[in-house]
């Protein structure tokens, strides 16, 4: 697919490039070799599941780069899901009632 | 219900904030809804105080998660929120001291309400009221760079939902132009415009579209909302 940030007619990028650019635009840098390595296996992943979604896409969504292109599905689940609720908010009536120094 | 609604055309929808790696999406997804009901509400552009959402929880555990009914506890309890200005966000994952009767409030609410778990009832509620609160299952957000994402429910679980974001409209069609890959654009469907906590370089500017009518995603799992002092009906454009 066409990569944000490349013209048309010229070659196209090869991976570690598109990787380079994703580090570029959202400030990535990595500890070590071997965690850059890994991170750009991740990416590779992620670009491979991007385009699996948008072939199978029912709507219109389209799938890419994105900041969180370098994480696995557990890792983005662990970083920016919060806890699953089952039941939902206790049955409670809560009112809210005027504070001492006179403000609703 | 109109055809379509978007408060965002208002002006009482308040930058998109970004979370880092703080899982406090309830918390922002609360503090966006007090912000739009009181720009709504009392044409008073407010930008009230995440950190103290966090540092004051009752369950205590700030960035490491919470849920949206704890918020608005939250701010029932202390009678209000300070500003974003006086208390602000830090975004790192340690646990804070409440500071909550340190500042001045800037905005309050008088109660909460969770909605009906029907979609029609959703989008007559937003058109009429302002903008509420959803909590979703996130797992195609991780790739979403636009368009208006349409799942069944082995891709995207309804029942598995951990992520809290604000409901600001809904319309219908593609948005989208044709692409080499795609020569034309689908057929145009119902969506619900949503506003995420992940910045504004993710998705479309920070917001994002879901399908309309299918419960996508488990969008009508929790639908809440705070509630103002003044039970008045509004116009959305």
């Amino acid at each position: 697919g066409s990569v944000q940030g490349q013209d048309p007619g010229e070659r196209p990028l090869e991976l570690k490039e598109v990787f380079a650019l994703f580090q570029a635009q959202y400030n990535r840098s990595y500890p070590s070799a071997a965690e850059h390595a890994r991170r750009l296996a991740i990416f590779a992943r992620n670009l491979e599941r991007a385009q699996q979604l948008q072939e199978e896409a029912l709507g219109t969504a389209e799938f890419g780069v994105t900041p969180f292109s370098d994480l696995t599905e557990e890792e983005f689940g662990q970083l920016y899901g919060h806890r699953t609720a089952a039941a939902g908010p206790p049955q409670v009536n809560a009112k809210a009632v005027a504070e001492e120094w006179g403000t609703p | 219900v109109p055809l379509s609604c978007n408060w965002t055309k208002a002006g009482v929808i308040s930058p998109i904030r970004e979370q880092k790696q703080c899982k406090c999406c309830w918390a922002m997804a609360a503090a966006d809804n007090i912000e739009a009901l009181w720009a709504i509400g009392y044409q008073r552009k407010v930008s009230v105080s995440v950190q103290e959402l966090l540092d004051c929880d009752r369950c205590g555990n700030g960035c490491q998660g919470g849920f949206v009914w704890d918020a608005f506890y939250t701010v029932l309890n202390n009678s209000g929120l300070a500003s974003e200005h006086d208390y602000p966000f830090k975004g790192d994952r340690q646990a804070h001291r409440c500071r909550a009767r340190e500042h001045r409030k800037v905005a309050w609410i008088e109660d909460f309400v969770m909605l009906p778990r029907n979609e029609s009832n959703m989008a007559s509620y937003l058109a009429t009221h302002g903008p509420i609160t959803v909590t979703i299952n996130m797992k195609l957000l991780q790739l979403y760079t636009g368009g208006v994402i349409m799942a069944t429910a082995s891709e995207c679980d309804p029942r598995m939902v951990d992520h809290v974001v604000l409901l600001v409209g809904f319309g219908k069609g593609s948005g989208r132009a044709a692409t080499a890959l795609r020569p034309r654009p689908r057929q145009s469907r119902p969506y619900w415009l949503l506003k995420n906590s992940w910045g504004d370089k993710w998705g479309e500017k920070g917001y994002f579209r879901l399908h309309r009518g299918s419960n996508t995603c488990g969008i009508k799992k929790f639908p809440l909302t705070a509630l103002l002092h003044k039970p008045k009906r509004h116009s959305c454009p």
